[in-house]
């Protein structure tokens, strides 16, 4: 499973 | 970031001012449903945890982040006491434990990894989706609502109604999706949508 992304939104 | 964004993130900030403002000029909470508040700090806490851990990654984002939980938080305390006599809690009688229980098994079936963080930030979104509708059935009981109210409802949704073009625009210029949010955000601004036309047609 790939890392989730970085969450850049609010 | 596109206009959209910065857009929807302003409305943001804008519906807090008004609230925060409508209850220190009023020196009353009348017709704010405290169980959406509520709703809304858990919101901001389970999503935003990821600010002890990414921080240092965005300022703005990171800034935002801060200013959404302490803002709501400080409205939940003014509202347990400054102006606790004005609230009347007979008339915010809207069932929450389905929303959150609700938003928590959506998250658990859902989400993008198991992991804790993950598992709280897919509640959050979930959550947020319906967080207003205590305050919306609050409305609706009471009939007439104060003008500043009514601003305050529809800069919060133009927060998230915002984020649906943001989130086209991100899918055609950076091929970024999360399903999560944007089924979620559609659903809340759906929520919205009788709200948003009573007020444009007043």
């Amino acid at each position: 499973v790939a890392a989730t992304p970085l969450k850049d939104e609010l | 970031m596109n206009i959209f964004r910065i857009g929807g993130d302003l409305s943001h900030l804008i519906s807090i001012f008004i609230l925060l403002h409508k209850m220190r000029t009023s020196k009353s909470c009348i017709g704010i449903s405290f169980k959406s508040q509520v709703l809304y700090l858990i919101v901001y806490v389970t999503r935003y945890l990821d600010l002890l851990w990414t921080f240092q990654h965005s300022t703005y984002n990171s800034l935002m982040k801060i200013i959404f939980i302490g803002s709501s938080a400080y409205t939940i305390y003014l509202m347990l006491n400054d102006f606790k006599p004005t609230h009347d809690p007979n008339i915010d009688t809207f069932k929450v434990e389905y929303l959150i229980g609700g938003s928590a098994i959506l998250a658990l079936l859902f989400p993008y990894k198991w992991t804790t963080s993950e598992v709280l930030w897919s509640f959050s979104i979930w959550l947020e989706s319906v967080a207003i509708l205590p305050q919306l059935f609050m409305l609706q009981r009471t009939g007439e609502a104060e003008t500043i109210t009514t601003h305050y409802i529809f800069a919060l949704g133009a927060y998230r109604a915002l984020y649906i073009p943001n989130w086209l625009c991100r899918y055609l210029f950076e091929n970024f999706t999360d399903p999560i949010a944007i089924i979620a955000g559609i659903i809340q601004t759906i929520l919205y949508s009788d709200f948003f036309y009573i007020y444009y047609t007043k």
